[in-house]
């Protein structure tokens, strides 16, 4: 799965996401990512979130609406989306990582898995990482 | 306002053959989205252009490179939102796409409908005049590999994606 948040000069907010799905899932079978406020949420007022992970816990927990919940709520985006993440890992056993940003332009990179590729520009930086803590920086 | 972009790949474990090239698909990735935010290109724009660059790249389990269902054939899934109006448009179990994300995205621009599934998908795609392409084209021999070690009757496809396979 594959995915993206952005914040534009205006203050507007949107988010993407793509996926194959799950290896070896049945014919038919949707996962988090086609759903709203599963697989990606955005709004203006709050934030966005793009998740990755198992589809079927994301869905459960309704993992992107719910880290915005938490958001409006008044926890920053990593606080959000760590409480998030622990929740579903402990309510429904699933793994997963987000990307969120704020109307502010605060963002944050987020996972409970072994690893998550990211990427994230800003102020002509370009910050990147892989492992949980990893985060390095270079000029874009 | 400072305009950010910030991508992920998928979550799990990679194997270190692939380690690299995932890392600098991402790093593309945002480079190419950040551009367009840098321009006079909307957070819509960038997001669209980001996940486009990232389903091309056939490291990554989106467009070109997903894994495969059952059958042996790609299925894919794509959503874009906007934050202005609440304005979404997905596409789910959708073939023949290079680009998921970018049909998503005329769903939402084109229709009154959030989300359009398998053949309806299609169905729209050819109507708008969105190219298709042959289903084998977006699948690799990578995912082949995958795809037939899962077949086994014990695998557990969510444990090997999440933390053995990548």
């Amino acid at each position: 799965t594959v995915g993206a948040v952005a914040v534009d000069a205006e203050g507007n907010i949107a988010c993407a996401t793509s996926t194959g799905g799950m290896l070896n899932k049945m014919e038919g079978r949707v996962g988090d990512t086609a759903c709203i406020g599963c697989g990606g949420y955005a709004d203006n007022r709050v934030g966005a979130v793009s998740p990755t992970g198992e589809g079927e816990a994301i869905m459960k927990v309704t993992l992107a609406r719910l880290i915005l919940f938490h958001m409006e709520q008044g926890r920053s985006a990593e606080a959000a989306a760590d409480e998030a993440l622990a929740y579903m890992k402990e309510r429904v056993g699933g793994l997963g990582g987000v990307v969120v940003v704020d109307p502010q332009g605060e963002w944050s990179v987020r996972f409970s898995s072994l690893q998550m590729a990211w990427a994230a520009a800003q102020q002509q930086t370009l910050h990147y990482g892989l492992y949980t803590g990893e985060h390095f920086t270079q000029n874009i | 306002m400072l305009p950010v972009l910030v991508v992920h790949g998928g979550a799990g474990f990679i194997p270190k053959e692939r380690v690299q090239l995932s890392c600098a698909g991402v790093q593309a990735a945002v480079r190419g989205g950040y551009s367009k935010l840098q321009g006079q290109g909307s957070a819509m724009d960038a997001v669209v252009e980001a996940v486009t660059l990232l389903e091309n790249d056939h490291h990554y389990n989106a467009g070109l490179g997903s894994v495969l269902n059952a059958k042996g054939e790609v299925e894919m899934d794509a959503i874009v939102m906007d934050g202005r109006y609440l304005a979404s448009g997905a596409v789910s179990a959708v073939r023949k796409v290079a680009n998921p994300v970018q049909l998503a995205r005329l769903v939402m621009d084109k229709t009154s409908h959030l989300c359009l599934t398998g053949e309806g998908a299609s169905q729209f795609a050819r109507s708008m005049g969105f190219p298709e392409v042959p289903g084998e084209s977006l699948i690799t021999e990578y995912a082949r590999m995958r795809w037939k070690k899962n077949l086994a009757a014990d695998a557990n496809p969510v444990e090997c994606q999440m933390g053995k396979m990548g």
